[in-house]
């Protein structure tokens, strides 16, 4: 699995 | 961040003040469906967990503990404080219905099979539908008052701007997300035929009918 940006919208 | 996604959330933000305030002002939470207050309350749960893990922004700590906040305040004045102005007879869309199938979907479907990232897209898929119970009562009653629909549209309005974020950061940044941007599509379109009453205004004057 490609790393997971961490999710910045709300 | 872009015009669209601050908008967006400006008018996601407005939607849940103007349904906190209309509750608190008339006292009563007639015509507002509870359990899909109770559902939103879940979504940003289970999407915001990250704020005891990552700090991404002061905005969007602020913003996360707003929704948080209101969303828990608006389920307390419903099903607590106003409880007696609740309208249990045509609050009665069946989320079992809805939150079975997002769960086992949220399981099947997402970027990582990891906790929060499961939590996150079940809150993704969630919101998507979460606003049905409110829309299957007013079909219901035959009728919304006039700042439930406004609180309907800037709602409604956010995703949809939602949408075009996504795609200026397709274009700009080369960054989407499947998973936000298909349940994105899909709880938009659940507004349209909404958007259509809302904008036509001709209804204002006679009950709204789905």
């Amino acid at each position: 699995d490609i790393e997971r940006a961490q999710h910045d919208e709300l | 961040m872009n015009v669209f996604r601050l908008t967006g959330d400006l008018s996601h933000l407005a939607a849940i003040i103007i349904l906190l305030l209309k509750i608190w002002k008339s006292r009563s939470c007639a015509g507002i469906s509870g359990k899909s207050q109770i559902l939103f309350a879940i979504v940003f749960t289970t999407r915001y967990l990250d704020l005891l893990t990552s700090f991404i922004s002061l905005y969007n700590t602020c913003m996360k503990v707003i929704y948080i906040g209101c969303a828990y305040a608006t389920v307390y004045l419903i099903y607590a404080k106003f409880r007696a102005t609740y309208d249990g007879n045509h609050d009665s869309f069946r989320v079992e219905f809805l939150v079975v199938p997002v769960g086992g979907l949220s399981v099947l479907i997402n970027h990582d099979f990891s906790p929060l990232e499961i939590l996150w897209t079940f809150s993704i898929y969630l919101e998507s539908v979460a606003i049905l119970p409110q829309l299957f009562m007013i079909s219901k009653t035959g009728e919304a008052e006039t700042i439930t629909t406004h609180y309907l549209f800037c709602l409604g309005l956010y995703r949809a701007l939602y949408l075009f974020n996504w795609i200026w950061r397709f274009y700009f940044e080369g960054f989407f997300d499947m998973i936000a941007i298909v349940a994105g599509v899909v709880q938009t379109v659940l507004y349209c035929d909404f958007f259509y009453l809302y904008v036509t205004k001709g209804w204002f004057s006679r009950p709204y009918r789905l």
